[in-house]
C-alpha cells in the first residue's frame, strides 16, 4: 500500500503542478507531506503561488482562486485515476472572463479521456459542449427536459 | 466506459420520466435556477450507491421522491437508471452495455438492479469499487462545493490520494 | 423591547415577503416564529415558496433561489434599519441572467435611500453602477485601481 | 450619511496609500481574480470595528498588515480610514464630515481615531452603536456568504431582527 500511495502521490503532485499553472498563466502549486517521507501515515498538505505572489496558506487566495486550485487538484486527480464521467455544478460560478477561458480551454482537452456533464450559467463555458440539454420547470414544479444539440443551435443564442 | 444514457422518474423534480442520452466529450446543462440542474447530478449520485441524505441535501433519504405539487400527487417510488458503454471491458462483466437501476419506494424499500436483474446494495458497491467508480467522491463535484476539497483534513485529502492509487 | 421586537419582526416580514415576490415573479415567504406569539423569546424560522412549487425547507432551495431569498432578507433588514452603506460581494454569482436583472433593477430602487459597494464579475450587474472602480493587481502582487467613471466608459466594454 | 472616501495603506495587498471617492447610489468594483476586491470588503469590515480575524479571512490579527512581495519588504502597519458624510447628522457629533481610522503596527499595538483625534476602540463602537451601524453584521455581505444568513439558527435570526428595532 505504502508503495501505491507513493507512486499516486507523485503522479498527482506532478499533474496538479501542471494544471496549477496552465490555469494560472505561470506561479507554482504542490503537495505536501505533512510528515515528510513518512508515505504509510502522512496526511497532506496544499501549497499554493500564484504569479507573483508569494507561496501562502490556501486561506489567503480569493474566492476565484480556490476554485481554480480546487479543478487544478480534482483534474490531475482525474489523470492519475480516471473516471469514467465527471459531473461539475457550476465550477466556473467564481471566474473571471480570462479563467473562464482557460478552463473551457483545459476542459475540452481532457474531455478527450474523460466524460464530462457541466452545469454551468456561463455561456462562454457551453462553447466548450459538444451538446447542451435545457432544463426548465414548467409552471406546476416539474423538471423538464429541452435537448438543444449545439451542432443544430446557433451558440451565442444557446440558452 | 462512458455514461451512454440516465433515466429519472419520480427523483426529486423529476416528476415525468426524463432520458438523457450522452455521447463522450462535454454535455453542457443550462436552465434557470430552480428548473432542477442539481437534481440531475444528485440523481447520478444517488444512482452510484450514495447513502447519505446530507450529500444530496435532504434530511431523510425518502425526501429524494417527488413530493407532489398543485395538481400532481406525490410519486410513489423514485427511479433512477443508467446505461454505461461497456465495450473497453471496464467494469468486469461480460456485456458491451451495463445498466444500473435503483429503486426507493415510499415504504423505505429500495431495490438495486444490474441489468435489469436485482442485486444487492453491496454487490453494486463491489462492483463499482472494482472498477474504481461510484464512491470516488471527487467525480461528482456538488454546486458550491469546489473548495470543499481545499478545506478538507490533511489525513482526509490523503484518502483521496490513496483512492486515486 | 417585547413591544419593538414585535413591531420590527412585522415590519421586516412584510418587506421580506415583497421583496421574494419582485425577486422570483410570484410566490411566498415569510418569517414565523418558533414559539408563537412569544415575542420576548422565540427564535424566528425563515418559510420560502418559489411561484408554482409548495412551501419547502430552505435546504430543498437551489443554489439560486437561496441566494436570492437571502437577498430579499438582507434587503428587508435595510429597509426596517438602514445602513449608512452596504457592501455586497459577489451576491449575483449564482444567479441566472433573468435573476440577475431583477436583482439589479430592484438593487437601482433600493439605492436611492441606501449607498452600495457592489463587488461583481458580471457585466449586466455593473450597468446598475453611477460608478465602476477596477481592481488590478501588478505583476508584484500589489492592489491597484483605476476609476473608470461610467459616464465615460461604453458600459458594455467596462472590465 | 453616506460614505464619501476610502483610503487604505498597508492593509492585505494595498501596500500603497490607495484611495476610493463614493457618491451616493451604486458603485461597481470589479477586477480580475485574486486583484484585492474583496480585500477592499475587508478593509471596510475591519475600520469598523471588527476584531475575529477570522471574518477577515486571516488566522491572526497581524496577518491584515502587507505581507511584502519580490520588490517590496513587509509594511510596518496597516491603516484604513473612512471619511463618511454626516450632513443629516446620522452620526451624534456637530461634523459635517467624520473621519474614522484604525491603525495596526506589527508591534501589535492599535489605533483608532474620529476626526484625527485618538479615541479608545469603545468609543467607536459606542458611536456606530447610537448611530446603528459597525456590528451591523448585515451590511457587509461577504463573498460566498450570502446563504449564511439562512444557516443561521432561529435564536441568531432573532438577534438580527433585533438589532433592526
Ligand atoms: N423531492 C422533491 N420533490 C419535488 N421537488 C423537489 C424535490 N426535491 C427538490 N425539489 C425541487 O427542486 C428545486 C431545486 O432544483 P435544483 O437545485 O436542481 O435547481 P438548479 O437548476 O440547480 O438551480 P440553480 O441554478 O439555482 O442552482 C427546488 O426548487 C425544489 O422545489
Ligand atoms: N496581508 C497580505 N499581504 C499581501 N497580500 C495579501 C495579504 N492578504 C491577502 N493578500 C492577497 O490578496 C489576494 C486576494 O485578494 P482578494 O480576495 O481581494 O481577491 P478578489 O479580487 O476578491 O478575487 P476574486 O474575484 O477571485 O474573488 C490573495 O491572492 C493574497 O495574495
Ligand atoms: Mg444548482
Ligand atoms: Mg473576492
Amino acid at each position: 500500500v505504502r508503495e501505491r500511495f507513493r507512486e499516486s502521490f507523485h503522479a498527482v503532485n506532478a499533474d496538479f503542478g501542471r494544471y496549477f499553472k496552465t490555469f494560472f498563466g505561470g506561479g507554482n502549486a504542490r503537495l505536501a507531506l505533512t510528515e515528510p517521507e513518512d508515505y504509510g501515515e502522512s496526511g497532506v498538505d496544499i501549497l499554493a503561488q500564484p504569479p507573483g505572489k508569494r507561496q501562502q496558506h490556501l486561506q489567503l487566495l480569493s474566492g476565484g482562486e480556490r476554485s481554480l486550485a480546487a479543478v487544478a487538484l480534482l483534474f490531475a486527480l482525474l489523470e492519475t485515476n480516471p473516471a469514467p464521467f465527471c459531473v461539475l455544478d457550476e465550477v466556473d460560478a467564481a471566474l473571471d472572463e480570462a479563467n473562464v477561458g482557460r478552463f473551457s480551454e483545459t476542459l475540452a482537452t481532457l474531455a478527450q479521456q474523460t466524460q464530462f456533464v457541466l452545469i454551468t450559467h456561463n455561456r462562454s463555458t457551453v462553447q466548450a459542449a459538444g451538446a447542451i440539454y435545457g432544463i426548465t420547470m414548467s409552471g406546476d414544479g416539474v423538471s423538464t427536459v429541452l435537448s438543444l444539440r449545439l451542432d443544430e443551435h446557433e451558440p451565442a443564442g444557446g440558452q | 466506459m462512458y455514461l451512454k444514457r440516465l433515466e429519472i422518474h419520480g427523483f426529486k423534480s423529476f416528476a415525468a420520466r426524463t432520458a438523457f442520452d450522452f455521447g463522450p466529450g462535454v454535455t453542457a446543462v443550462v436552465g434557470p435556477n430552480g428548473s432542477g440542474k442539481s437534481n440531475l447530478a444528485d440523481a447520478l449520485r444517488w444512482v452510484l450507491g450514495e447513502q447519505n441524505p446530507r450529500a444530496l441535501r435532504s434530511r431523510k433519504s425518502e425526501e429524494v421522491i417527488f413530493a407532489g405539487d398543485r395538481k400532481r400527487p406525490p410519486a410513489g417510488f423514485a427511479e433512477v437508471s443508467i446505461a454505461l458503454d461497456n465495450s473497453d471491458g471496464w467494469l468486469p462483466l461480460d456485456f458491451q452495455e451495463v445498466s444500473i437501476s435503483r429503486r426507493l419506494h415510499r415504504s423505505g424499500e429500495s431495490e438495486y438492479l444490474v441489468n435489469r436483474a436485482r442485486v444487492r446494495l453491496k454487490d453494486v458497491s463491489d462492483l463499482f469499487a472494482r472498477a474504481r467508480v461510484g464512491q470516488n467522491s471527487y467525480a461528482i463535484m456538488g454546486q458550491g462545493l469546489v473548495d470543499q476539497v481545499l478545506n478538507l483534513k490533511p489525513e482526509e485529502r490523503r484518502s483521496l490520494i490513496e483512492e486515486a492509487a
